[in-house]
């Protein structure tokens, strides 16, 4: 569902 | 980062600080919900979590520090200095009715099944909803003051922004995340009552009131 941590968006 | 990243952030940025002029300048909290200014405070602690085991830039680090430190400096205004203002008795929604749903949710649908993602996850379902404590307390008193208004249409348009980014990340990078664009678009469709009746009253000088 989706590319997981790490997250460059807030 | 995109035009559209560094507006919806800026935008994000602006309703923080617009909630913390209104409360300081008027003395009072009077028409915003604390029980979404408690929900928003969960969220930003829940998906910034990351704070302490990657580094990805020194803007990100900053922001988000200054999302958890201004939602917690919301948080100390209406419940303890300006407490006495604050509008209880309007301010009546369950969060438990969010809270719950949204982190069985997220145990359910996430990227993988570990404690930091399904958290993660979780700050994104529950910030979707977390507004609708605020929308709830002003349908209750049928306004809003200005300057609540323009906190909750800045609110509003970052998520908006976001989803260009998204759009436009997908073609630009192929980069796109499920899971949040599902949460940011239902966030967004939340907004759409208000942001007509921002466009229709509020820009036009009007108060924000509803119709009875």
């Amino acid at each position: 569902y989706g590319s997981g941590l790490p997250k460059d968006e807030l | 980062m995109n035009i559209f990243r560094l507006a919806g952030d800026l935008s994000h940025l602006l309703a923080i600080i617009l909630l913390l002029i209104k409360i300081w300048k008027t003395r009072s909290c009077a028409g915003i919900s604390g029980k979404s200014q408690i929900l928003f405070a969960v969220v930003y602690v829940s998906r910034y979590l990351d704070l302490v085991t990657t580094f990805i830039s020194l803007y990100n680090t900053l922001m988000k520090l200054v999302f958890i430190t201004s939602s917690f400096a919301t948080l100390y205004l209406m419940y303890v200095k300006f407490k006495a203002t604050y509008d209880h008795n309007h301010d009546s929604f369950r969060i438990e009715f969010l809270l719950l749903p949204c982190f069985v949710l997220a145990l359910l649908i996430n990227a993988s099944f570990t404690p930091l993602e399904v958290l993660w996850t979780f700050s994104i379902y529950l910030e979707a909803v977390a507004i609708l404590p605020q929308l709830f307390l002003v349908s209750k008193t049928g306004e809003a003051e200005s300057i609540t208004s323009h906190y909750l249409f800045a609110l509003g348009s970052y998520r908006a922004l976001y989803l260009l980014n998204w759009i436009y990340r997908y073609y630009a990078e192929g980069h796109y995340d499920l899971i949040a664009i599902f949460a940011g678009a239902i966030q967004t469709i939340l907004y759409c009552d208000f942001f007509y009746l921002y466009i229709t009253k509020v820009l036009k000088g009007k108060k924000l009131q509803l119709p009875a």
